[in-house]
């Protein structure tokens, strides 16, 4: 039995439309401490990895463990039928007796906030997916910046129509992103700024070394559309290691994209 | 050149 009531629906539509075009297939986990999510985009260069704890729903109840394998696209599909502000409870009632999982299928319900006697149900096929599930350890990280979620994705966004890469370097001067295409060259350096009216307008760069990395701008435009879950992002680099583009979910938990460096053959 | 790498050159399979 997979039981949850979302009130806040938006937040579910915004989960899916950021992850719905990097991925096509991928299975939901839900245990008892939340629902949670891994998936690598079709060429294996990048990775979503979603947790929306147990906490942040009004009812949650997961009796065992259980994995559902869903076409994101569908599930977008389905969601934009709910109003921003509508109650979502997803359900899967019929788990323990299923006797295959392609076979089976989540019901979802959306109950709209203004008007109480309007109930929408939906009901979505399940998919059975091998998805191959990696460890991700914690890691320490050369530079860690922290800056306003829409300055990053203006900056993917104006970088992209000029070329396909960008260099993002953290000194002592700032982060620095750069790329060069047919038509020329743009840098644009974001320096530390903690002197702001509000925290999340502030860029914070934590850096323990140097550290510079070239990434496919194809990618980062992809994960900006996580942009309307936070006022923020945190981008966590190392030389070693894929680059880490963090979206948090207000108190539910957050929206972590992985992105393997272009590096020298 | 630069190449792009994968993500399973970093993290294995659990």
């Amino acid at each position: 039995m997979l039981e949850l009531r979302l009130v806040q629906g938006s937040l579910l539509k915004k989960v899916l439309e950021s992850i719905k075009d990097l991925v096509n297939d991928a299975n939901f986990d839900c245990s008892a401490t939340g629902f949670s999510l891994q998936a690598m985009d079709s060429s294996h260069v990048a990775l979503v990895a979603l947790l929306l704890r147990s906490e942040g729903f009004e009812h949650y109840r997961c009796d065992r463990n259980m994995s559902m394998g869903m076409n994101l696209n569908n599930m977008a599909k389905m969601l934009k039928c709910a109003g921003n502000d509508d109650i979502i409870t997803p359900s899967r009632p019929m788990m323990a007796v299923t006797p295959s999982p392609s076979c089976s299928k989540v019901q979802v319900r959306f109950t709209c906030c203004f008007a109480q006697d309007k109930i929408a149900d939906f009901e979505m096929k399940l998919m059975d997916i091998d998805s191959e599930h990696l460890g991700i350890p914690e890691a320490e990280y050369h530079a860690i910046v922290r800056m306003p979620s829409s300055e990053f994705s203006r900056i993917c966004k104006d970088l992209s129509s000029i070329g396909d890469t960008v260099v993002i370097s953290v000194t002592k001067e700032g982060v620095r992103f750069s790329t060069r295409g047919d038509i020329g060259t743009a840098n644009v350096v974001c320096r530390q700024n903690t002197t702001v009216d509000k925290p999340e307008e502030a860029t914070i760069i934590e850096m323990n070394e140097p550290v510079s990395l070239t990434f496919a701008l194809r990618y980062m435009n992809s994960f900006t559309k996580a942009t309307p879950l936070s006022n923020t992002v945190t981008i966590s680099l190392s030389s070693e290691l894929p680059v880490v583009v963090e979206y948090k979910i207000a108190e539910m938990g957050y929206v972590r994209f992985y992105l393997a460096p272009k590096i020298e053959d | 050149i630069e190449i792009q790498a994968g993500i399973r050159y970093y993290y294995g399979k659990v």
